[in-house]
């Protein structure tokens, strides 16, 4: 269980941080 | 074809998936960019949330006495911990050059890394979840060998009394296995064969008991073997079909199907 809620942690920063990412690209395309 | 095979880990990675996919479409078709935003405090949230796996990644290995467990979780952790260090250097980079080029390459093998490492890691620990039900199977499969012992009617009551639970408890993680499976074909799978082992349990026990009858009643012994003989197809019948459980369950879509 613990090893879900960390694993759905780095996966929702990791989201969250490639979004951010995205936004900067996405006025581009 | 479902990319992940289980529900849990389809909730935990589709949404990073997406998002990730959608950096490196966004990458390519405007190669040069914008500037990117400072990203020093997702990374570091990012960073914070490895740390943590990696912590709860070495207590789980530390504490299974699961040998496969043991060997498949550190590579997946070091893949994690290595793409973590892949953003934190996309990270600095973009500090001193918002337009960095390698910042951007990092950023995506980072995020990729990740997603691979994590998937890793989940399907590890997945698979040891798997071998703990395998093991009930096996230890119905243990009850069903030694049927050949019970040849009194206290034996069987006994055996039925030892059985019941083993079997409920299997009944009750394949059914739950088959609900959290993502992959139509391999829940039909699991589904059928638990139907067929729960349809056949009232078989095979009046099995054990017509060849205690006919043993204790001193039948001809053609009958006593024509008993046997019928137990002994409906025990196979009901190995076999735990047999087919035990191979579905070890089947993931990557078996099929390489996402990588």
């Amino acid at each position: 269980e613990q090893i879900l809620d960390a694993a759905k942690s780095i996966a929702a920063a990791t989201a969250a941080l490639v979004k951010s990412a995205s936004a900067a690209q996405r006025e581009l395309v | 074809m479902p990319v992940f095979h289980t529900k849990i880990i389809e909730s935990i990675l589709e949404p990073v998936a997406q998002q990730v996919s959608k950096l490196v479409i966004l990458h390519e078709e405007a190669e040069d960019g914008n500037a990117m935003p400072d990203l020093a405090m997702p990374v570091q949230t990012v960073k914070l949330a490895v740390d943590n796996l990696v912590k709860v990644g070495y207590d789980t290995i530390n504490s299974s006495e699961d040998q496969i467990l043991k060997q498949d979780m550190p590579p997946a952790l070091s893949r994690v911990e290595e793409a973590s260090l892949l953003l934190l250097q996309a990270s600095q980079l973009l500090r001193t050059d918002p337009y960095s080029a390698p910042a951007r390459k990092k950023l995506i093998e980072g995020s990729r890394g990740i997603l691979q490492g994590t998937s890793a890691l989940l399907l590890a620990f997945d698979e040891s979840e798997v071998r703990k039900i395998i093991r009930v199977c096996k230890n119905v499969l243990e009850y069903l060998a030694i049927v050949e012992v019970v040849d009194r009617m206290e034996d069987l009551v006994t055996y039925v009394k030892n059985l019941s639970p083993v079997l409920t408890t299997m009944a009750k993680q394949v059914d739950g296995r088959e609900k959290e499976l993502t992959h139509q074909v391999h829940r039909e799978m699991l589904c059928h064969s638990l139907d067929q082992v729960k349809n056949l349990t009232p078989v095979v026990i009046s099995g054990i008991k017509i060849y205690i009858t006919a043993k204790e009643n001193y039948t001809m012994p053609q009958q006593v073997a024509d008993a046997q003989t019928n137990r002994d197809y409906m025990v196979t019948k009901m190995r076999d079909e735990i047999h087919e459980i035990i191979r579905v369950l070890q089947l993931t879509t990557y078996d099929e199907e390489e996402w990588d």
